[in-house]
């Protein structure tokens, strides 16, 4: 087996995340969403041929606007891509709060060339706060743009969700039959998980 | 906040991939307790794309997952705000996993616990204190507290000076034996520094 360990530490030019399995590319652009121009959208899309998925989340009873659109298009257990952004959770924003996370799986669906019922959305920052959704739009056509299957594409993704993460956080794992799983993580503070 | 994005290029169908992905959580990112703030948005997303062409066994799909898992909730604990100390908190020897997981879970969000080993200090004292104010199952006449292997407190009494305890590395394990049945957990957390609380004054989410 291969072990996965923080990219910083082992650029060996493998995929060490998310782009390690064979059929994902990623992204990670500076849309403007964090002030300071520092990465903070990414992208993660699933070129098939199956587009399987499953989720988990949050158990806390206020729950933000992209975990309620998650949870209902992984009724279907399909997704084509995943947009996360830092900068921002919108959470406890309101309906115009979820109308942004329909407006940004609408625009990675058109991007992508498939249905807005397939793309998951990620949001963490600030509660309480409207993302800004033009420069969030707009970053996600440069995040389509720079997809690749790359180590440097998966460590930007990892790299474009931190908050008050110091680096970006990534495993993978290679089954002996050629097979393998990676993935990618942030969270620093508010962290304690209970998920289902 | 925790976001996770787990990808896969075996075979799976989106059933089999909501049941690993359940198994590898309940062991992994639920076992990980910083500060006690579940948030608004803690999501992991599990997806398949099939590319390999190889399918298999559920459960080596799930233990390859599950050390994964494993793998970002470690770099999780050791990047989390302000901590310069990893604390494991393992429990063992209660009636139930759900007893173990929940002294674990309140130990590890205990601030007097966590800001004693900020200091170094091994106090058993806060531990035992934690443990029984739990809600869970506990016997203080059968309680049994170690820290980095030194045990310091067995069935109702101190058993050796704090001093003889080494808390100068980063890694800190502490091990609660109730001594009243077969089930065990482990969480993860990290002591309660200054850093930690001038980044949650500075940082308002």
């Amino acid at each position: 087996q291969t072990t996965g360990t923080v990219a910083q530490e082992t650029s060996t030019g493998t995929p060490n995340g998310v782009t390690r399995p064979r059929g994902f590319r990623a992204s990670g652009v500076a849309a403007g969403i964090k002030a300071g121009g520092s990465l903070d959208l990414a992208l993660v899309v699933n070129d098939g041929p199956r587009r399987e998925a499953a989720g988990v989340f949050t158990t806390n009873q206020v729950k933000a606007a992209p975990v309620l659109w998650s949870e209902q298009v992984l009724r279907e257990r399909r997704l084509r891509a995943v947009v996360l952004n830092s900068g921002g959770a919108n959470a406890c924003t309101g309906p115009e709060g979820f109308q942004d996370t329909h407006t940004t799986a609408e625009r990675a669906a058109e991007l992508l060339d498939t249905g807005a019922i397939e793309i998951g959305v990620c949001s963490t920052g600030l509660i309480g706060q409207r993302l800004p959704m033009r420069a969030l739009l707009d970053g996600l056509g440069a995040a389509v743009d720079g997809l690749a299957d790359t180590e440097r594409a998966g460590t930007d993704a990892a790299t474009a969700v931190l908050t008050t993460d110091t680096r970006p956080k990534q495993a993978c794992r290679t089954h002996p039959d050629g097979w393998s799983v990676g993935g990618m993580v942030k969270g620093a503070g508010m962290l304690a998980p209970n998920l289902a | 906040t925790m976001l996770a994005v787990v990808t896969t290029d075996a075979v799976v169908d989106g059933e089999g991939l909501q049941r690993s992905l359940l198994e590898a959580s309940r062991g992994t990112f639920e076992r990980l307790d910083v500060d006690g703030g579940t948030s608004t948005n803690d999501t992991v997303l599990l997806l398949s794309s099939g590319a390999s062409g190889l399918t298999p066994a559920e459960e080596e799909f799930t233990e390859l997952l599950t050390e994964v898992c494993a793998d970002l909730v470690r770099q999780l604990q050791h990047d989390a705000e302000g901590a310069t100390k990893a604390i494991d908190i393992t429990v063992r020897g209660a009636v139930s996993e759900s007893d173990a997981v929940g002294i674990a879970r309140l130990t590890a969000e205990d601030n007097l616990v966590c800001t004693a080993l900020f200091g170094s200090d091994p106090n058993w004292g806060r531990i035992v204190m934690a443990v029984g104010r739990s809600g869970a199952t506990v016997d203080a006449s059968s309680l049994e507290v170690t820290v980095n292997g030194v045990t310091l407190y067995s069935r109702g009494a101190p058993v050796a000076e704090r001093d003889t305890v080494d808390l100068s590395g980063r890694d800190v394990e502490i091990l609660v034996d109730l001594h009243l049945g077969e089930h065990s957990a482990t969480v993860l957390t990290t002591d309660l520094s200054h850093g930690y609380v001038e980044e949650n004054s500075a940082y308002s989410s």
